[in-house]
């Protein structure tokens, strides 16, 4: 630091035992915060169950198949960057549904992604995963509408809208990371996902939320690289 | 690079642990279960400026040269870190989704005189 000024840890070093424990504390936090773009500490959370979150980890590990796409949550240490990042913070997120209205024959389902990430990073990608419970047998086709907050964040408008053939019980998947990439920068970045079927299933479209099975969306994101000026 | 002991006065890494239970966040902050907040501290007198190995960098090679042309041209040495890596945490976000990410260069692994 230049004369005068106080480093911080010279400024620490001067403090008696206990004041020195409390500052380094604050800078700790701060330190952590500041790096995660965040305000303050998230208020607490409501953690998803315990058998969700293993259906879903458990979900996540069957793709073995591919490493490349086994997310950095499963694996120890580092997150795999999933292509040669510029040295940029990368970010794993795993958002489970909050159940919206439904009838016999559709299904709203949301999820909500942090203001602070949506505006400082871009994603790279994003997969939605469903559990359908026990369908009719043959193919059935379900219409799967993604809609998103408009700008002011009053209505919804329809980002996409997809046709999937559910062959049976069981997990099916479907890329979303052009829909969850419109919500960048909204006041209110929620993703609502609309499932409609042509005619009642007889049993409830999704397995029931209480059940593990719920539906659940992983994204990777990538902190935004810093405006480039370009220099003439 | 060196540890501080009790009585250190040269350059060394001074290690502090943070519990993140001790500071109430164990409820957001899934894994781990704290943070090496090391830091480096101590005095770097200019004989000890520019060792080799305890900060070889680039600016140590100029400082060296610039000594070599006249000792009243050489600056004060700092001590500061010269290895770090990142720290992983996962954790739960304002809207209790649970977010994985690398945060580079937090822990401090060794310091060392610029």
């Amino acid at each position: 630091a230049a004369r005068g000024e106080r480093c911080p840890a010279c400024g620490v070093a001067a403090l008696a035992p206990g004041a020195q424990r409390d500052v380094l504390l604050a800078l700790a936090k701060q330190s952590i915060l500041a790096k995660l773009r965040l305000p303050a500490r998230p208020s607490a959370p409501q953690p998803p169950a315990r058998g969700t979150l293993l259906a879903a980890l458990r979900r996540l590990r069957e793709q073995r198949s591919d490493t490349a796409a086994l997310p950095g949550m499963l694996r120890d240490g580092p997150v795999p960057r999933p292509r040669p990042g510029l040295g940029l913070q990368e970010y794993e997120i795993l958002s489970f549904a909050e159940s919206g209205s439904s009838t016999s024959r559709s299904v709203h389902l949301h999820f909500r992604f942090s203001r602070e990430l949506s505006r400082s990073t871009e994603i790279l990608q994003a997969t939605l995963y469903l559990f359908w419970a026990a369908p009719s047998p043959g193919a059935q086709p379900v219409t799967v509408r993604l809609l998103r907050p408009d700008p002011a964040g009053t209505n919804t408008t329809v980002a996409s809208e997809t046709q999937l053939e559910v062959q049976g019980p069981g997990w099916t998947t479907l890329d979303v990371g052009p829909a969850v990439r419109s919500l960048s920068g909204r006041e209110t970045p929620r993703l609502t996902v609309e499932l409609e079927v042509p005619e009642d299933w007889g049993s409830p479209l999704l397995a029931e939320h209480s059940d593990s099975h719920r539906p659940f969306v992983v994204a990777q994101a990538r902190a935004r690289t810093p405006h480039r000026v370009h220099r003439r | 690079g060196i540890d501080c002991g009790a009585d250190s006065r040269m350059c060394c890494r001074q290690e502090f642990f943070v519990d993140f239970k001790e500071i109430g966040w164990e409820d957001w902050i899934i894994q781990p279960e704290g943070y090496h907040m090391n830091y480096c501290a101590g005095l770097c007198p200019l004989h000890m400026a520019g060792i080799p190995g305890l900060a070889a960098s680039f600016h140590t090679a100029v400082l060296n040269r610039i000594k070599a042309a006249s000792a009243a041209a050489a600056v004060d040495s700092c001590c500061v870190p010269t290895q770090r890596r990142p720290l992983s945490l996962l954790y739960y976000d304002r809207d209790s989704n649970i977010v994985k990410t690398d945060i580079p260069d937090m822990i401090v692994d060794s310091c060392g005189c610029t």
